[in-house]
This record gives C-alpha cells, structure tokens and sequence, in this order.
C-alpha cells in the first residue's frame, strides 16, 4: 500500500484505529486530469483474507462518504457530534470493516471530494462512469497488489442499482478479456436499487396500499383505471386517480414512511429549481424523488403549481387559476 | 442543495472541516456535499434486468435487498423484478433473524441470487438498521444463509 495515503489520525477520534485506513486519488484520466477520491478501510478482522468490497452510494450525483459516516463505516458520528464542534467519535460495533475491507468511492468526477480539470467531464452517464470506475480498480489494485487475491465484491444502494450491474459488468469483461490485473470478483450486493422504469414504477401504488398509506377503495379505483400499470397512465381518469395517490403520500418522508421529514434550518439549503422547472434534489434517484418521477411520467411535467412555491415564489390565486 | 428529509449537516461540517481535509488528504479548494448538482448526468444503460440475467447466469452471486418501509425504491418493485427473472425458488420465501428476532424475509433462487426486506428500515439500511445490515452483509460474504 502506498504509505503517502495512510491516514495516521482522524480529527475527533482518539484512540488508536482499529485498523488501518488509507485515502487519496486515484487518476482515471491523465490528459483530463480526473481523479476520484477513495478511503479504503482495512478489516479489522483478517485483511489478508477478507473479502474486498467497493461501496458506491447512489444519486447520482451523491458521495459515498455518506456511506462513511452515516451507514456502515467504522465511527459511529451522529453521537459524536454536535453543530459546530467535534466531539469524541466513538467506533461502530457493526461497521462493515470488522468483515471485509471496505473502498468508499466518490464516483463519477464531481462528486463528493472527486474532480476533473476539465469541467465537461462533469456532464456524463452511467456507462462513462461504469468505465471510469473500472479503470479505478485496475489502478486501485496496482497500488494495493496484497488484496488482489481477496474474494473482490461490489456493492451499493439506490442509484448504485445502477452503479453496481454496470461496474460489475464491465469487471467480468475485463476478467474474460484477460486484462490485468485480474480481480478475484465474487458478486455483488444492490440495497433499495434503481433497476427498470416499469419495475421500480409500477413499484408505487401497490406499495402504498399494502402500508395503508391509500384507501383500498382509492386503490381499487387507481387498479380500475390505469389496469395496474402506473408509469405511463393509459387515460384521463387513470391520470386524476395517479394524482390522488400522490396526495396522500406527498407530505411523507420518501426515504422512510415512518420517520418524521427533516427540514433544514439554512436558508440557504432551500431546493432551487432547476432550468426545466423541476426540484433537482435527487439524492438517490435519477430525476427526482419517486412520486414526482411518477408525475413526470404522468404527466410530462411535473407539479406545475408546487415548483415556483419551492423556489420561494408563492403564485396569487389569479396566477393559479390561470395555470 | 439540500435533500428533502435528510439532515446532512454532521457529513457536510466534519468533511468540511480544515484539519478532517488534511488528514484524509483530500482537495481543500472546493467544498464537499452530500450531493452535488455539479455534474449533468444521463442514465443511459436502460433496465438492469439484463445486466443481473447476464451476470448471474455466470455464476456471480447476488444479494438484492430492500429496506420495507423505503418509498423511495419500494421493496415491492424489487421483489417483482427478481421473481421476473424465472429463476427456480431453491430458498422459500422465510423470516430470517438477527438476535434473535425476525428481521425480514428473504427468498433465494438458482443462480445465487437472493432476494430479501429488512423489516421497518428506511431507504439506506444501514443508517436504520445497523444490526440486521450488518448480519446480512456479514453472512452473505461468508456465503451462509
């Protein structure tokens, strides 16, 4: 492992690290200069033989550093801290490094602490970013030659849905292919994954009904109408039951039904609108949240009365009549 | 930008911290975010059904899990794409436990891929249940039920 990316301490944590921790760039392009970011945690367990893991967190557009700090990495943060000072960070009895070793990567360039020179790089897509990543591991791997025997496995959530059968798939070519390195790839874990428009689409309604969060007589209408298809509503009635739907869900927390919505205190963190009018807040979906992606589909647009609200613009009545 | 619901202000203030920068050896000439709206993005890979068909077909092992009370990306469009797939049912559909306690359910098929929820978790699992996420991750790479 190249001793310039060990991490010798962390602000906040005292002790000694449970294992060691490494972090820096990686070059995936050298004429663009494009460079992602990785911290890589060793396992506390036996690194030499326990498996290897990338995380990849979703979006797209969203750090897996979130998976750092908030999901599984090794200390436990949101006791540790309060606004404006750090505390003392205390270890994770159920981080993910006490079983394997574990690379959180900011990818594509642009997000999180990854970056490119050159700024088009920051206009891209999923096969672009499943090649960058790949060309990662191959140079991740030059750099850290001990792990490339460990069992290899990619894993993420929601937009990684997507993420993670790219990468993969361009990692199995690579092994047939013969490229070298060779990874020793095993499999991969998708959590809360973006898969397919029609799948993760019709996912919804049925959702909503089997958490009671409809009516089964709303949901007996909407099934009526739109005949259990939901993406792309099939007639008007079908469209107006869609929008009843939403009504009923709008105001929860999409992440998770039963956890109150947080609601920043910065003013400066209220949602901007986008060019095309819609929110652009999308931590973990491609467009939006889910219910306005269902409503994008529906209706070709999205809640035309609520985006000028968002933008801190509250229409008179006249305007909302004329809309 | 902010993400509707989340608070990110622990991430965004330790990683923006002067001394966490230097430590990490990260960039300090532009600030870190959750997620950022810097980059333009296209999804332009289509349906990963074919992706998942292909790479289990090799004998890739696959672990497709869902936080039940996600809205998000709701466990109930997971569990239909990977019934969709046709595989055989070698694991029916059961409770699996984490401490003693009903967990979730999970469903394993042919090709090494299993399906399973995390009971009352949100769209990250790990955030929500850390136990359980880890009792699943843990068990998965060391490929026992």
């Amino acid at each position: 492992a190249p001793q310039s990316a060990l991490v010798t301490q962390i602000p906040g944590f005292s002790g000694t690290l449970p294992s060691k921790h490494y972090a820096g760039y990686v070059t995936v392009d050298q004429s663009h200069g494009r460079n992602l970011f990785y911290y890589f945690v060793e396992s506390e367990g036996k690194p030499a033989e326990d498996p290897v893991v990338l995380w990849l967190n979703g979006g797209p557009g969203c750090s897996s550093l979130d998976g750092f700090v908030y999901e599984h990495g090794p200390f436990n943060f949101e006791k540790a801290m309060t606004k404006g000072s750090l505390l003392q960070l205390q270890l994770n009895p159920y981080s993910w490094s006490k079983v394997s070793n574990i690379i959180y990567l900011d990818s594509p360039a642009g997000v999180g602490f990854s970056y490119s020179k050159n700024e088009t790089d920051y206009e891209t897509g999923d096969l672009k970013t499943a090649s960058d990543s790949h060309t990662f591991l191959l140079k991740w791997f030059e750099l850290y030659p001990e792990f490339l025997s460990n069992p290899f496995f990619i894993a993420g959530e929601s937009y990684a849905g997507v993420y993670v059968p790219t990468l993969s798939s361009e990692v199995v070519k690579g092994i047939d292919a013969g490229v070298t390195p060779v990874l020793n790839f095993k499999g991969y874990l998708v959590g809360n994954g973006v898969t397919d428009d029609k799948f993760d689409g019709n996912a919804l309604v049925p959702f909503a009904h089997g958490m009671g969060l409809i009516s089964d007589d709303l949901y007996e209408e909407v099934n009526k109408a739109c005949g259990g298809s939901y993406i792309y509503p099939v007639n008007d009635t079908c469209g107006s039951k869609l929008e009843e739907v939403d009504k009923n869900i709008e105001d929860l927390n999409i992440y998770d039904i039963l956890e109150p919505c947080y609601h920043s205190t910065d003013s400066s963190k209220n949602r901007k609108v986008t060019k095309s009018g819609l929110p652009s807040s999308f931590r973990l979906l491609g467009e939006t949240e889910r219910p306005l992606a269902v409503r994008k589909r529906m209706f070709g647009r999205a809640w035309p009365l609520r985006a000028p609200v968002r933008d801190g613009i509250v229409p008179t009545w006249p305007e909302l009549m004329d809309n | 930008e902010s993400v509707p619901c989340i608070n990110d202000e622990v991430a965004t203030e330790w990683l923006n911290n002067e001394s966490v920068r230097k430590a990490i050896h990260a960039e300090t000439d532009f600030s870190w975010e959750l997620c950022t709206s810097r980059i333009e993005f296209y999804h332009d890979s289509g349906s990963m059904i074919k992706y998942h068909m292909n790479l289990t077909a090799k004998g890739y092992r696959a672990l497709i899990y869902s936080g039940d009370h996600d809205m998000c990306v709701p466990f109930t469009g997971s569990e239909a794409w990977t019934r969709s797939l046709g595989y055989k049912i070698v694991d029916e559909w059961r409770p699996w436990t984490s401490n003693g306690q009903v967990a979730g359910y999970t469903q394993g098929y042919e090709n090494n891929l299993t399906f399973l929820t995390v009971k009352g978790s949100g769209h990250t699992v790990p955030e929500y249940k850390p136990r359980e996420a880890f009792d699943l991750f843990s068990r998965f790479l060391a490929g026992k039920p």
